[in-house]
């Protein structure tokens, strides 16, 4: 992947860095059974470790929460996510989140007039919930990084020669140092 | 506030895809 062309931190007074490879290793960590007994599987790859990044930590672990989540929410039985976290080329950390589940770009047009409510619960409206789940997630997410001078970008389906519907989704993460 | 409904659409949603999956999977 290619570096947003502008990508600093913002300058928030008392802004406390965190480590996102600390971050990672626990939310991975913690969804990891869940993933099990739902029979997906999470795989976290750090290309680099100790990575500071300009975040405060509560912050990053929630939007970073509902990106994972998200993502194996929307897996298959036997699917997987995979994260990976590396130096971004022109400074800042780079944190891929890769799922092997639907595209969420046909999901969301097909999707997108369904009303959230109690109706949700209903045995049918698994993708419905999966729709609301991924915009949902991906625009707190969204919200809370680039008020910190993040990048966030999404790719779906990622793979191109996926038949209808299917191809997964891609989000990239370009997150600025100190 | 708006971000803090979207959070709790967030953990609904999660809450009904876990119940679904887990139905499913006791069908297998």
């Amino acid at each position: 992947p290619m570096p947003p062309p502008a990508l600093a931190p913002v300058h928030k007074h008392g802004l406390r860095p965190c480590s996102v490879s600390d971050v990672l290793v626990d939310l991975v960590e913690a969804v990891s059974p869940l993933a099990h007994k739902q029979k997906r599987a999470v795989e976290l790859n750090e290309l680099i470790q100790s990575l500071e990044v300009a975040i405060e930590e509560p912050a990053l672990r929630q939007a970073l929460s509902n990106l994972i989540e998200g993502a194996l929410l929307r897996t298959q039985v036997g699917g997987k996510v995979e994260i990976v976290s590396m130096r971004a080329p022109a400074g800042g950390t780079l944190v891929i989140i890769d799922d092997d589940g639907p595209d969420m770009h046909y999901m969301t047009q097909m999707h997108s007039l369904t009303p959230f409510g109690a109706d949700l619960c209903s045995d049918e409206m698994v993708e419905d919930n999966m729709a609301w789940n991924f915009i949902a997630g991906l625009t707190v997410a969204r919200e809370i990084l680039e008020s910190y001078g993040c990048v966030v970008r999404v790719i779906s389906p990622r793979t191109k020669d996926a038949a209808l519907g299917a191809g997964g989704t891609r989000v990239e993460l370009w997150l600025p140092s100190t | 506030d708006t971000l803090q409904q979207l959070q709790d659409a967030v953990y609904m949603t999660k809450a009904n895809i876990l119940h679904y999956n887990e139905e499913k999977l006791k069908k297998i």
